[in-house]
C-alpha cells in the first residue's frame, strides 16, 4: 500500500514542434519525456521502504543500473491495458509500429509488446505493477556493492512484501511467475538502452543531460 | 563520480 501511494502520477508528453522531421519530433518529444520520468523516479526511488537506507554510493549504483527497467515497467504496463499495437508512454504519446520503426525504434517496439503481452497474459494488478518496479530496482545487479548487507534488506522487504500480497489472495504462484518475468524486463531495457545510445551517437538526436548521463552510465 | 554529477545532486537533495 506504501508504493500505491508513492506511486507518481503519470506525466504528460510535450510534443516537440522545434523540427518539421516528423520521426525526429517522435524522438525529441520521447527523450523530453524519458528525461522528465527519470526526475520523477529518482524521487520516487528515495520513498521505497529501505532505500534511503543504502549508501549513497550503492543507491547511484542501482539507479544507474535499473532505471530504465523501472520505466519499462511503467511502459508495459500502460500498453498491456490496449489490445492494441501502440507503445503507450504516456496518455498523449502513443507509438504504433510504423511510427516505432520510422524512428528506429523497431526492437524496442517488439520487445515492449512482448512484455506488455506478458503483463496482459498474467492481468497484473496495480500492487503487482508497483511491487514489480521496485523489484526491478532492487535487482538490477548493479557491482561492485558498497554494502551488500542492506542491499538484501531491501530486497528481502520487497519479496515479503509481493509474498504477503499473494497470500492475502490466495495465489500462491503468482509471486513466482511475476519474478520469471524479469529476464525478459532486462532484456528489453538493455534493447532501449543501446537505441538510444545509438540514435543518439549516429544520428545525432540531442539528448537531455540528465538522460544522457544514466545512458552512458548503462554503455 | 564526477561523470555522474547530476544523480549524485539528486540524490543528496532532502526529498
Amino acid at each position: 500500500s506504501h508504493l500505491l501511494l508513492t506511486e507518481p502520477a503519470p506525466l504528460a508528453a510535450n510534443q516537440d514542434d522545434s523540427t518539421e522531421d516528423s520521426s525526429l519530433q517522435t524522438l525529441l518529444t520521447l527523450f523530453d519525456l524519458l528525461n522528465r520520468e527519470l526526475l520523477v523516479l529518482i524521487g520516487w526511488a528515495k520513498q521505497i521502504p529501505g532505500f534511503s537506507e543504502l549508501s549513497l554510493l550503492d543507491q547511484m549504483s542501482l539507479l544507474q543500473s535499473g532505471w530504465m527497467e523501472a520505466l519499462l515497467v511503467g511502459v508495459a504496463w500502460r500498453s498491456q491495458a490496449r489490445a492494441g499495437e501502440e507503445l503507450v508512454f504516456a496518455g498523449n504519446l502513443r507509438l504504433d509500429a510504423a511510427q516505432c520503426r520510422a524512428a528506429g525504434l523497431a526492437d524496442v517496439y517488439e520487445e515492449v509488446r512482448h512484455l506488455a503481452a506478458r503483463y496482459r497474459a498474467m492481468n497484473m494488478s496495480p500492487e503487482e505493477a508497483v511491487t514489480l518496479k521496485a523489484v526491478a530496482l532492487a535487482n538490477s545487479d548493479a557491482d561492485p556493492l558498497d554494502c551488500p548487507d542492506s542491499l538484501q534488506r531491501f530486497q528481502d522487504g520487497l519479496h515479503e512484501a509481493l509474498q504477503d500480497y499473494e497470500s492475502s489472495r490466495g495465489e500462491q504462484h503468482r509471486a513466482g511467475r511475476l519474478l520469471m518475468s524479469l529476464p525478459l524486463l532486462r532484456q528489453t531495457a538493455g534493447r532501449a538502452v543501446q537505441a538510444f545510445l545509438r540514435l543518439h551517437r549516429q544520428r545525432r538526436v540531442p539528448v537531455h543531460k540528465l538522460l544522457l548521463e544514466m545512458l552512458e552510465a548503462k554503455a | 563520480k564526477e561523470k555522474h554529477k547530476i544523480l549524485h545532486q539528486l540524490l543528496q537533495n532532502s526529498t
